[in-house]
């Protein structure tokens, strides 16, 4: 199972802009 | 073209926009103890973006309470200091319901936000992190 912290860290990553 | 740190300073909406802008002022926060800030505003803004479709219904129960107990519960946060507690016990209901809306921390990120724009934002376009930078 994902832990708490993979979880976050993912969610974090996919709303961030990507590299241009 | 106008370089991208010019840019930085119009708005902290362009800075955060900009994958070398992010990093910069992660890393300046980092330093003023309030990274998490910025975590907090991009977990919301994820959150928000995740598909309704099934099968995801559960990963945003786990996420929701992730962000909840990560960055709201413990009240001595940084991010839990600047958020009402309206605002707190709106997505504490929210998450006991198990009514997990899309929007639940809107408000919430509504506040980071302008705490940032008020706050962190122009002492960091004031910073040696940035003007060593720029």
């Amino acid at each position: 199972i994902d832990s708490e912290d993979d979880l976050l860290q993912e969610c974090i990553s996919s709303a961030m802009p990507k590299k241009k | 073209p106008t370089p991208p740190y010019l840019k930085w300073a119009e708005s902290l909406h362009s800075l955060l926009d900009d994958q070398d802008g992010i990093h910069l002022f992660r890393k300046f926060l980092k330093q003023e103890d309030c990274a998490d800030m910025l975590d907090f505003w991009f977990a919301c803004s994820g959150f928000r973006k995740l598909e309704a479709n099934e099968g995801n219904e559960e990963k945003k129960v786990k996420l929701a309470k992730a962000i909840y107990k990560k960055f709201i519960l413990d009240n001595n946060g940084i991010v839990s200091r600047q958020i009402k507690p309206a605002t707190k016990c709106f997505i504490k209901d929210s998450l006991m319901r198990l009514h997990i809306d899309p929007a639940m921390f809107d408000q919430a990120q509504a506040e980071i936000q302008t705490m940032m724009e008020e706050n962190t934002y122009p002492l960091f376009l004031k910073s040696d992190t940035y003007l060593e930078y720029a």
